[in-house]
């Protein structure tokens, strides 16, 4: 996947992701299969080395039904205590912002308020309730958030949002540390009557042992 | 970290899409290991847009609830084994497949014990047909089982047959860890450990020098 500017460094292969059989067809797109749903992604700065895309947007037209779960790792990331907090009194949500380069967890209470202003600047620009805004971060542990790079790109960012298969792509990409692949896919299948799509996209490479709840 | 987005247009209550991640995120990342470290920062956020129809799917028990499960997990395990594919380091996917344990969760708490294991992993990077290391990794998954209804086979090679090692051409299974190896594919770990109905799934990746490599050199 390329994206942004054409430089080798920013490519890097999709991962042939295999699905498990069963009544539905693998298509096109990741996130932005599903009706409702735009993603970006770019390089906004924060990444220590090279210029892969680091900052993704995922936005959904309308209210979405949310849902999240979350490391029990009890020392969590300031963005992971901030979606927690948000969920406990919120059931949708419209934006999910995530950065790579710096995972702002052990970063104390600077860090938590890190991640509510990236939120209320995300809020901002597309018209939404703060708490409509969920933070995703990934990088080196006991480093803040490059905050000034990431407010500087959003304008950017937003203006990049598409429906598209290359959203979705470029997104998947942007959420990237040591992965070798980007990871994206999506299905439809008929549920209940009605043509129904599901996509993701994932990163992960080192550090993996999940425990959520 | 594993952090990861999940869409769907599919018209669903909030109750009910809450419940769904958790068992999808139960039956998919909770069931990888790459290194045995749980990070501070992994999240899966799952939206859904409702767009895709006008009638909310609300029970968890109705033939649509099912449906939107299976497209969830299929999804969802997806995306979770891409990311064990990729495990730093990583020369080939480890698939651990257990059969009848007393329910799904015993299962995959078996399941993914093998997957942690990091002799069973270094064996298979080694490209040794280990069946000691398996057993010993179901044997301390905290699961309790009759030693004489434990089967293991590697691939569609048997190594354990009621608890007992089977005779087996070494070169043969050896062989099949080395392909799987040399062309980044899947190393398929089968287990039985009784009658139950109970069966689980996980993932992981063999143990590589270049892992000590890649986590000596990136500071943290």
């Amino acid at each position: 996947v390329c994206v942004d500017v054409g430089t080798a460094s920013i490519c890097i292969p999709a991962a042939p992701i295999v699905i498990p059989e069963g009544p539905w067809k693998q298509i096109p797109g990741g996130v932005t299969a599903a009706k409702g749903f735009k993603a970006a992604g770019l390089y906004g700065g924060l990444r220590a080395k090279g210029e892969k895309p680091d900052l993704a947007l995922v936005t959904c037209d309308v209210d979405a039904i949310v849902a999240g779960v979350f490391t029990k790792n009890i020392v969590a990331a300031a963005p992971v205590i901030y979606c927690r907090n948000v969920l406990k009194n919120s059931n949708t949500a419209r934006a999910i912002l995530i950065n790579a380069g710096q995972a702002n967890a052990a970063t104390g209470n600077p860090g938590y308020q890190d991640a509510v202003e990236c939120a209320h600047s995300v809020a901002q620009f597309l018209q939404v309730r703060q708490e409509d805004v969920m933070i995703q971060s990934t990088g080196v542990i006991g480093q803040r958030i490059k905050k000034e790079a990431l407010l500087n790109s959003l304008p950017r960012l937003v203006n990049s949002l598409s429906s598209t298969v290359e959203g979705a792509d470029a997104a998947a990409v942007a959420i990237t540390t040591t992965d070798l692949v980007s990871k994206s896919v999506a299905i439809e299948a008929e549920v209940g009557g009605a043509h129904v799509k599901v996509g993701g996209m994932t990163k992960g490479s080192g550090m993996i042992h999940p425990n959520m709840a | 970290t594993m952090l990861g987005v999940v869409t769907t247009d599919a018209p669903v209550t909030s109750d009910l899409w809450r419940e769904m991640v958790r068992i999808s995120a139960n039956r998919s990342f909770n069931q990888i290991s790459v290194d045995g470290d749980t990070s501070t920062n992994d999240c899966i956020i799952a939206l859904a847009s409702g767009l895709a129809g006008p009638v909310k799917i609300s029970s968890f028990n109705s033939i649509e609830g099912c449906q939107l499960q299976a497209c969830l997990d299929a999804v969802m395990q997806g995306l979770a084994k891409s990311v064990a594919w990729d495990g730093e380091g990583a020369t080939c996917l480890l698939e651990v497949v257990v059969f009848g344990a007393n329910n799904e969760a015993e299962a995959a708490k078996i399941a993914r014990t093998v997957a942690s294991s990091s002799l069973v992993k270094a064996a298979v990077y080694g490209r040794d047909p280990n069946w000691g290391r398996i057993a010993c990794a179901v044997g301390y998954a905290g699961i309790d089982f009759d030693l004489n209804d434990l089967h293991l086979s590697l691939g569609d090679i048997p190594l354990m047959r009621s608890g007992q090692p089977l005779p087996f051409d070494r070169v043969e299974a050896s062989t099949y860890l080395k392909q799987a190896g040399e062309s980044h594919g899947t190393v398929k770990i089968h287990i039985s450990i009784g009658n139950g109905r109970g069966c689980g799934k996980a993932w992981g990746c063999d143990l590589s020098y270049d892992y000590v490599k890649i986590n000596a050199e990136y500071t943290t």
